[in-house]
């Protein structure tokens, strides 16, 4: 968040006078607004949590700080303006011997994992001169709401988050009166009437409040989305323009970039033997990996270690190589990881590289005799290209749950993130790790989810009648597809061109969602009508709405005819070849708009839209066009295609993707 | 081995099976508990009222047939574990 607000185009901070008028500038914005934060608690001693010059508290905010453990309620403030935690569902399932203490947690809201500190202080935390992790990515860290307060339910334990914990806290932070919710966990691709995230996100946005998830870190794997219900705002993980670039050098003069978060001391300039798969078991590849206990002291004293990315955590393998005696660590991403590369604050000097340059430094080290490398470091470099990057590890579609609903919505920052750290861990989170420090980077949906929460909070404060519906169609319509080179966004897992299954509607752009011209508006109606649609039980659709009588008498044709803002279409094997959707365009802009449509799709299928034009004569004037689409070729199951539609007037462009299926 | 089984659930309610004589949604959770046998002091985990209808409890196999065929329980679902992304 030294970087994120510059990248996303937000204004400075401190605003210049010349821009106070300036119609996002953070310290004019969302003051009033409240976003609630579930996660692993927080660090509240952390200065992204200082309440200097922020005006009292909303007398509207039901909402307290409870006291714990460790944890005064003295210690909120009018920037955390809420604080509880929830865990009798961790501690049920822990065995509940001594069912009133969780074991080796703090029984209050106190954050000694980091996880929550890191996302609650990317959604709105103040901001924090010369933050850094070790003199990388140093600057004014803020949130990205840094007026909005924030309020944290810890719902998060040692081994995760349990629903009814979950649910707890979603109860209580809609009576406290938050006005976004965020979210940086989930799994599975249950029906929603199993996930109490997606039950309890229905409620929320029922009552007006913006709900955003993250899509989850199991890409690049296809169908591999969490918390896809249409009332959620499903976010997905980019890079930023920012990079931590290092060398490996080898013996045989060979270099090969790569990426660390080390300072290097006492190794940089010294060629030093490197070793792989020197372990202590015959016949086993655990040592290649650097799980514990698997290496060799007397072959790995002294010495640089290749290890291969995967099995363990990465940091982990760190610990491994210092503990036996290792000198430095190549860290070496599989396959699956591509060449994307994550910072960690590994415990010794560490270089990360992508697949095709590990491949080639594990071949010298094999077929080389006396294999030598060394590792250089290079510090923090900004304005990379291209940027943003779809994450490798970012979760994509199609969606299963509801193949008609085009998943993930959008994605946001999420890879390298620096922002502010639980006091009580060490940057790589583990146990050994005795440094500690205000900031930490970190990368997954996670982190890109609470950017998306502190922009959406951006946007309520700046149209507090929209719904959540709105401000999710606003920051789809106008997120951008192309990176900072002009080309078309890319993959991180493979350099190709990344498609809607990785981004959704592309990367947010928040000074355009402040103003989209039109917007897909979506009521509770709506999203019953489309429970309906999706043939759940009467008592599926009454547990997830709160319903007390629901007969279904309205239900649209197909779940894909939900008002959504963006398209999947699935075509029948042989049957089915046209499917036909209807949208409502709500005019948010000024009167006497006229929008005109645009089409891109691809060969294959026809695409027909009714009426062209749109002519909206007032400020919330209703417009109703019907698009079909039309399958000229025999589909196989496994095809896939991607198009667009777009509305565009003078002042605006409307744009949807569309996905397709056979 | 009933304690080994011993398991949290969220069950989901029909509120209108609520009546006037349960002031609060809390109230009416643990009256349906008790009518079953089930003791909400040593079982109920949650009342819930704003996100959902319904509360999350621990619960042996046995009470959960009791518990799924009364007109007020709309579902009863195990308590899933999610991670942090």
């Amino acid at each position: 968040t030294t970087r994120s607000p510059h990248f996303l185009g937000l204004s400075p901070w401190p605003p210049a006078p010349s821009s106070r008028s300036h119609s996002l500038d953070p310290a004019a914005a969302a003051t009033d607004v409240v976003i609630g934060v579930l996660d692993t608690g927080v660090w509240p001693e952390s200065p992204s949590f200082d309440d200097a010059g922020l005006p009292e508290v909303p007398s509207r905010w039901r909402g307290a700080c409870e006291a714990g453990v460790d944890f005064p309620s003295s210690l909120c403030n009018r920037k955390l303006v809420g604080a509880r935690s929830f865990g009798r569902g961790y501690r049920a399932a822990a065995g509940g011997g001594d069912a009133d203490k969780p074991r080796e947690e703090y029984a209050s809201p106190r954050d000694r994992d980091g996880h929550g500190t890191h996302t609650a202080s990317t959604a709105a935390g103040a901001p924090v001169a010369n933050a850094s992790l070790l003199g990388y990515a140093s600057g004014v860290a803020r949130g990205m709401a840094p007026g909005a307060r924030v309020a944290v339910y810890k719902v998060c334990w040692a081994n995760g988050c349990y629903g009814s914990d979950i649910l707890a806290g979603i109860d209580k932070a809609i009576e406290d009166g938050v006005d976004v919710l965020s979210l940086s966990l989930g799994g599975g691709s249950a029906p929603f009437s199993r996930d109490p995230v997606a039950v309890g996100a229905f409620s929320a946005v029922q009552r007006g409040i913006f709900v955003a998830c993250s899509a989850g870190n199991s890409g690049p794997s296809p169908s591999s989305l969490t918390n896809t219900a249409p009332w959620i705002t499903t976010v997905g993980a980019g890079t930023l323009d920012r990079d931590f670039p290092a060398t490996v050098q080898l013996g045989n003069g060979e270099r090969y970039a790569g990426l660390s978060l080390c300072s290097g001391a006492g190794l940089e300039d010294q060629m030093v033997p490197i070793v792989y798969g020197k372990g202590v078991q015959v016949g086993s590849n655990s040592s290649k990996f650097c799980m514990p206990g698997t290496l060799d002291p007397e072959q790995v004293k002294g010495k640089v270690v290749f290890c291969d990315r995967g099995i363990n955590a990465r940091v982990e393998k760190g610990q491994v190589v210092k503990e036996a005696g290792g000198v430095g660590m190549i860290l070496a991403n599989a396959a699956v990881n591509g060449e994307e590369l994550v910072a960690d604050s590994h415990l010794l000097p560490t270089v990360a590289v992508g697949a095709k340059s590990g491949n080639l430094i594990r071949d010298f080290v094999r077929t080389s005799s006396n294999p030598t490398a060394m590792l250089s470091f290079r510090g923090t470099v900004l304005g990379v290209q291209p940027s943003p990057v779809v994450a490798a590890f970012s979760s994509r579609g199609p969606n299963t749950v509801v193949p008609q609903l085009l998943k993930p919505d959008l994605i946001g920052p999420g890879v390298n993130i620096l922002a502010a750290w639980s006091g009580s861990v060490g940057p790589t989170g583990l146990a050994k790790d005795e440094r500690r420090s205000a900031f930490n980077i970190m990368s997954g949906t996670s982190m890109s989810c609470p950017h998306i929460s502190g922009v959406a909070a951006l946007l309520k404060a700046a149209h507090p009648d929209w719904s959540p519906s709105a401000i999710k169609s606003a920051l789809m319509t106008t997120a951008y597809t192309d990176d900072n080179t002009g080309s078309p966004l890319v993959d991180g897992a493979g350099g190709s061109p990344a498609t809607p299954w990785a981004y959704g509607s592309g990367h947010v752009d928040p000074q355009k969602a402040l103003s989209p011209g039109l917007i897909y508006d979506i009521g509770t109606g709506d999203y019953l009508a489309f429970l309906c649609s999706l043939e759940y039980s009467t008592d599926h659709i009454q547990a997830i709405s709160k319903s007390t009588n629901k007969t279904c008498s309205r239900r649209l044709p197909n779940p894909g005819n939900l008002n959504y803002p963006s398209f999947s279409v699935v075509f029948g094997r042989r049957s089915r070849r046209f499917v036909k959707y209807n949208r409502v365009l709500t005019n948010v802009g000024v009167p006497g708009s006229v929008y005109n449509v645009k089409v891109g799709g691809p060969p294959g299928v026809k695409v027909t839209v009714k009426p062209t034009k749109l002519i909206f004569n007032q400020v919330g004037q209703k417009l109703r066009y019907k698009v079909t689409f039309t399958s000229t070729k025999a589909g196989d199951p496994v095809d896939m295609a991607f198009g667009w539609i777009t509305w565009s007037s003078e002042q605006h462009q409307v744009r949807s993707p569309v996905s397709y299926r056979w | 081995s009933m304690v080994a089984c011993k398991q949290t659930y969220i069950v989901y309610m029909n509120a209108a099976h609520r009546t006037e004589a349960h002031p609060t949604h809390a109230h009416w959770y643990e009256a349906h508990l008790r009518s079953l046998s089930i003791d909400p002091a040593r079982h109920l985990l949650y009342s819930y009222s704003a996100a959902v209808h319904g509360f999350a409890a621990v619960l042996h196999p046995e009470q959960l047939p009791l518990l799924r065929r009364h007109p007020a329980v709309l579902n009863v679902h195990p308590d899933p574990l999610l991670p942090l992304h």
